[in-house]
């Protein structure tokens, strides 16, 4: 565990509450995307399967749980407790063109053919573009609740503190995940956009809307 | 360089 590992763990978790705070004080799921929130419980549920199999700390099976307790407990508040608010018009992005070539590639470029090997593979390439649905519905609105921005700020910089932790690894420890790395490079490239949005526009304390 | 089986992160 290094300090940029941590801090990514933290944001993440971070993350994770903000949204259900924004939900359950609100008592609304306005400009979330449904979609988005499944297929991180589908990364969450593939990639802890280890739970099973292997122990590493408590700490990691704390998160792990946390993780996968809380983002089941999100579909239930979009889906269900607050379905009145979810703006289903606007989460129309198709997910089936995500699940389908990142199923292929887990299955054809891993580190070892093994089923839990290829779950584990499925789950960080599916992570690296799990965001979409979310992005594609505030760029179909137009804005984002800053309650919501800070939500994805949160998120998209934990993986960007993953890349300063697999860094540091590498020359630390000689630990090197290329799979991870490209995923991890990836899921990052994909929140500049909003990163950028997020340092110009809420920063000041503007709310993220954009030209129609 | 190795890559470990055991996925230690999160």
């Amino acid at each position: 565990m290094n300090i940029f590992r941590l801090c990514g763990d933290m944001s993440h978790l971070a993350a994770i509450i903000i949204l259900l705070l924004k939900m359950w004080k609100t008592r609304s799921v306005a400009g979330i995307s449904g979609k988005s929130q499944i297929l991180f419980a589908t990364v969450f549920t593939a990639r802890y399967l280890d739970l099973f199999t292997s122990f590493i700390s408590i700490y990691n099976t704390c998160m792990k749980v946390f993780f996968i307790g809380t983002v089941y407990f999100t579909i239930y508040l979009i889906y269900m407790k607050f379905k009145a608010t979810y703006d289903s018009n606007h989460d129309s992005f198709r997910v089936e063109f995500l699940i389908v070539p990142v199923g292929g590639l887990a299955f054809l470029v891993n580190h070892e053919f093994a089923p839990l090997e290829i779950i584990w593979t499925f789950s960080i390439y599916l992570e690296s573009v799990a965001i979409l649905p979310q992005l594609f519905m505030i760029s179909k609105t137009g804005e984002a609740e800053t309650i919501t921005s800070h939500y994805l700020f949160a998120l998209g910089s934990y993986r960007a503190l993953y890349l300063c932790n697999w860094i540091y690894r590498y020359y630390a420890e000689g630990f090197f995940d290329l799979i991870a790395v490209v995923a991890g490079v990836v899921q990052t490239i994909l929140y500049c956009d909003f990163f950028y949005l997020y340092i110009t526009k809420v920063m000041k304390g503007k709310k993220i809307s954009l030209p129609a | 360089t190795q890559h470990t089986s055991i996925k230690d992160e999160l």
